[in-house]
């Protein structure tokens, strides 16, 4: 999944 | 983290630092394009939402407050301090041709159909197009200011280097997010005119100036 939760980018 | 995001992130830091260095000390923001500048507030916004609901790192949440609060302290500078040197009357494109079709878009292709996740699919598809207004104001003009030069450079940089980041993401860890890699790759391409009369003439110590 790429959801919010896992978004560790800028 | 890898040599490619930090490098990127960066110089996203650099070319944000480098306006607000030009309009601080120039006391004018004289060749800068206001619009572009709220779609990037609009940008940060919607995508950094999650500061309040996801905790990831110190360095994440310290990158977001300032890109944050310089976005929006950059549209306050132009609209409200520094309103009298703001060159409107080059800065004509219309935003919403980029905001309709980047909502829409946002709506129809995204990982999940919740507000988060499409506020962040927004921001990322406004993103690859907010320079617009700047370089239209650029080629309506004809020419750019050295410092205004090196900040485009700067921002246009950065989402080239997460498209190496991406490559090194992919290979490394099997990660990778179409929605930001297929935009990451259109914002860039903007840039490539841009990157030519960049290196062919700036730096060159020349200024920058279009062909009649």
């Amino acid at each position: 999944c790429h959801c919010s939760s896992e978004k560790d980018e800028l | 983290m890898n040599i490619f995001r930090l490098a990127g992130d960066l110089s996203h830091l650099a070319a944000i630092i480098i306006l607000l260095i030009k309009i601080w000390k120039t006391r004018s923001c004289a060749g800068i394009s206001g619009r572009s500048q709220v779609l990037f507030a609009i940008v940060f916004i919607t995508r950094y939402l999650d500061l309040f609901t996801n905790f990831i790192s110190a360095y994440n949440t310290a990158m977001k407050v300032f890109f944050l609060g310089s976005s929006i302290g950059t549209v306050y500078l132009m609209y409200l301090k520094f309103k009298a040197t703001y060159d409107h009357n080059h800065d004509t494109f219309r935003i919403e041709f980029l905001l309709l079709p980047t909502a829409l878009l946002s709506l129809v292709l995204n990982h999940e159909f919740s507000v988060m996740e499409i506020l962040w699919t927004f921001s990322i598809y406004l993103e690859s197009v907010a320079i617009l207004p700047q370089l239209f104001m650029v080629s309506k003009t004809g020419e750019a200011e050295s410092i205004t030069s090196h900040y485009l450079f700067a921002l246009g940089s950065y989402r080239g280097l997460y498209i190496l980041n991406w490559i090194y993401r992919y290979y490394f860890e099997g990660f990778y997010d179409i929605i930001a890699i297929v935009a990451g790759c259109v914002q860039t391409i903007l840039y490539c005119d841009f990157f030519y009369l960049y290196i062919t003439k700036v730096l060159k110590g020349k200024k920058l100036q279009l062909p009649a």
